[in-house]
């Protein structure tokens, strides 16, 4: 099962995972350790990289309009520039001392900060670029709750017309996010929903004709009609509602779903 | 579009991996 759960966050965690906890298992075998190099640049680096990403992140922040967001980024901001500091205070002990032992501590527990901290900033991030996702899928969601008014041909043309660009786009992004995960599973259900999607609204669009066409004759058959056009309905509803459920999915909830 | 952010994490992870590279070449040796 994969760790991370979209190939963008896995592409930028995995590299420097592997790295982290490999020099973990090598500082732990060290009995007494040799000495460490100067490692001013490498450090002033990471620092300079941490001062970018926690402006961009409070740029994100504020810019905004996610209470979660706004919530979940700031801790793990904080985390990123705390381990910067141990970076930091790891370099200058060991200006002073290469064979301190706090100063190895202290850049194990900064190389993981970053780590962990980066990657608590990227999932919230994540979450957050998920919900407008779900945004877009629950405003197909009413515009569907509204077929019940569609009475005349001209509505149809009206419902058809505001509908077809939202749809586009939930599927648009929808199809986008299910490439990005790592998880296959849920890709799969996410392209099945989407591809049931596709085939419904057709379905949809015509059912939706025939209730008006039968109900403006006023002959027999409307109920039939009405109740064709709410099963399709229903049905393109429930594969939305999966998707929504779907998208909210990480690799943890596996279990879960098992 | 890659987001600034997901741009600078990227940035920063590279950065770290080339200190626990200075790192781990010191311990291997």
């Amino acid at each position: 099962m994969p760790v991370f759960h979209t190939k963008t966050i896995e592409s930028i965690l995995e590299p420097v995972a592997q790295q982290v906890s490999r020099l973990v298992i090598l500082h732990e075998e060290a009995e007494d350790g040799n000495a460490m190099p100067d490692l001013a640049r490498p450090v002033q680096a990471v620092k300079l990289a941490v001062d970018n990403l926690v402006r961009v992140g409070y740029e994100t922040i504020n810019s905004s309009e996610d209470a979660i967001l706004k919530q979940d980024m700031p801790p793990a901001l904080n985390r990123v520039e705390e381990a910067s500091i141990l970076l930091i205070q790891a370099s200058d002990m060991l200006r002073s001392d290469p064979f301190s032992a706090p100063a190895r501590k202290k850049l194990i527990e900064g190389s993981r900060g970053i780590l962990q901290g980066t990657s608590a900033l990227l999932l919230a991030f994540d979450e957050s670029e998920v919900r407008k996702i779900i945004r877009i899928c629950k405003n197909v969601l009413e515009y569907l709750a509204i077929t019940e008014v569609v009475e005349t041909m001209e509505d149809l043309v009206t419902f058809v017309k505001n509908l077809s660009p939202v749809l586009t786009k939930m599927t648009k992004e929808v199809d986008g996010r299910q490439k990005e995960l790592t998880h296959q599973v849920h890709r799969e259900w996410l392209e099945r929903s989407l591809e049931q999607v596709k085939q419904l609204t057709p379905i949809l669009i015509s059912g939706i004709k025939i209730y008006i066409t039968t109900k403006s004759q006023g002959g027999q058959g409307v109920a039939e009609a009405q109740t064709n056009r709410d099963y399709v309905i229903g049905k393109v509803c429930n594969e939305i509602h999966e998707m929504i459920r779907v998208l909210q999915l990480t690799t943890y909830d596996e279990e879960e779903w098992d | 579009d890659t987001p600034e952010m997901v741009k600078h994490a990227r940035i920063l992870a590279q950065a770290t991996s080339q200190l626990v590279n200075a790192l781990k070449c010191d311990a291997e040796t």
